[in-house]
């Protein structure tokens, strides 16, 4: 189970997390990142993940607010109704393209649907939550409890998060395995770095021990800017090896993606033309190897 | 009061309140902007305004979170002890130029300074006060308790938020008479602007009648962007009149000013050659026009 955390806002968490779901739900064979079942767990309220897929969300059922009510008394409940399976979910991707492009008579791409990626999405309550757990026991453990049915399910779990160190932040990074943090090549980008390795340090500390950094990755970097390189060579010497190889440049058609109905790793092929797509390919071959290393 | 809220990360509300501050402290005549002896209050724990000026954390005083802590039988305190005074900011804006252009012998520029403005800066508890504050009766009115002595010394009092509408945000919003919502041109922004006018609703039925909307500003919009467009449009047709005519253009030059210890209205002439400064002394022209009509 994968956590994407970083309480600046706006530095591609969730960018990050619907292209690493997709890229490795998708698999390919030339980078030898094998197929997986992924499940993409959204802890934003406002739930910018279903948005990226094109989910109307005034249409969802029974959501996230409830997985938390249900897990009272620590028994395991079963996430499915909760969840959007792969078929439905590619059915709010082909009325989004539908939607962008109202004049191709042909259809949406065959390619442009998910076989193997699920969303378990958000929903506005989820912010009265850390106002709710604050004086429960055992605050921070609700989502590992209410997720571990899931474990059985997907082979990867990637955890989006709102930009704070809140309780859902807390929860996310209690549930989780391993922890990737993106920061963007910009001025404020460092600044509070210590705040959230601190909070991974307590995390480590009290509640859970098995949970390691996976690495940092460099988002939204422009070329030729001093800016990016101050604060790339910056990170450099604080994170060193820890900073994943792969930096993903800041490129409009990345912020343009969700428009017709899906992040960029799948609305366009990964090729030299598509700087932003390749940029995620090779940052999705980047942490599946590191997957494989631990 | 003025609170510049959005809870869509990155969207420049930081960026917003420090240009805005710094241009409505330093006045300006052709613009008819009379000066004004500004305080800018930092809700967000990163505390990004306090880096803007080139403010070192480390080395404050008693901070944001003593303050509110001292709110408990809600009797006026002094807030000068958690202040940095116009000399003091102007020091360490000094101090920022210097590393910033090492090589220089002439120093910092004369213009490199604040006469008006003053900054009750950020602290890394302030995030622990959501949690301890959530039991309390009165919640929300703490700041505007906090701040009552304030406004007796200060002419404008201008509120960066952090990205979220929980308690520390509503404090804000409680004790403002204005609300400024920067939005940034991109896929998500106007995704959440149902939740934000939500609460904008309740705490003007609730606990502060008197809290009106000054306007939307829209920021880093990048010209000939088909995604810039949209948004644009689907702003203007949603809020109307209550976007403020300037929109500030997407520049590095504005993401690069606080490298040298200031927002970019106070670091660059506003003149053609300098889109940014330009638009952002154009919005506080906006701005000082709005207030000055209620
Ligand atoms: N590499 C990139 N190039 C250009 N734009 C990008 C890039 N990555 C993300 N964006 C855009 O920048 C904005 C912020 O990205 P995103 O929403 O993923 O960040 P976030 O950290 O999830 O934000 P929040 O803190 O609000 O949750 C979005 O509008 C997104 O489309
Ligand atoms: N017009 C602009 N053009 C280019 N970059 C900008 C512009 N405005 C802000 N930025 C940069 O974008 C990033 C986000 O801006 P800022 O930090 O002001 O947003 P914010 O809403 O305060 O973020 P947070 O939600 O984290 O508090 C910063 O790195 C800033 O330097
Ligand atoms: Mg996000
Ligand atoms: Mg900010």
């Amino acid at each position: 189970m994968l956590a994407v955390v970083n309480h600046k806002g706006g530095c591609g968490k969730t960018t990050t997390v619907t292209n690493l779901g997709a890229a490795l739900s998708l698999g390919s064979e030339d980078r030898g990142i094998k197929p997986r079942k992924v499940l993409i767990v959204d802890l934003d309220p406002r739930g910018n993940v279903a948005t990226t897929f094109g989910v109307d969300k005034n249409a969802l059922g029974p959501t996230m607010n409830g997985l938390f009510q249900a897990v009272i008394d620590g028994s395991r409940i079963d996430i499915n109704p909760f969840v959007i399976p792969p078929e439905q979910l590619t059915r709010w991707m082909r009325k989004a393209w539908k939607r962008q492009f109202p004049d191709r008579s042909r259809g949406p791409p065959v390619s442009h649907k998910v076989d193997s990626l699920s969303l378990l999405p958000a929903d506005l309550d989820l912010s009265g939550i850390e106002i709710e757990l604050a004086m429960r026991i055992g605050r921070e453990h609700r989502l590992r409890i209410a997720l571990e049915g899931a474990m059985e399910q997907f082979d990867l779990i990637i955890i989006d998060t709102p930009a704070s160190l809140g309780l859902l932040t807390v929860n996310a990074l209690t549930a989780a395995d391993w922890l990737l943090i993106p920061i963007q090549a910009e001025f404020y980008a460092l600044e509070s770095m210590g705040q959230l390795l601190d909070t991974l340090r307590k995390v480590q500390s009290r509640v859970n021990p098995s949970l390691k950094l996976l690495g940092i990755s460099m988002t939204m970097v422009q070329t030729g800017s001093n800016l990016g390189k101050m604060v790339g060579d910056s990170a450099l010497r604080h994170f060193g090896e820890r900073i994943l190889r792969t930096s993903i440049p800041r490129s409009v058609s990345i912020a343009e993606a969700p428009l017709s109905g899906g992040p960029i790793a799948l609305t366009t092929s990964p090729i030299e033309r598509h700087p932003g797509s390749l940029a995620y390919w090779d940052l999705a071959s980047d942490v599946n190897s590191r997957f494989e290393l631990a």
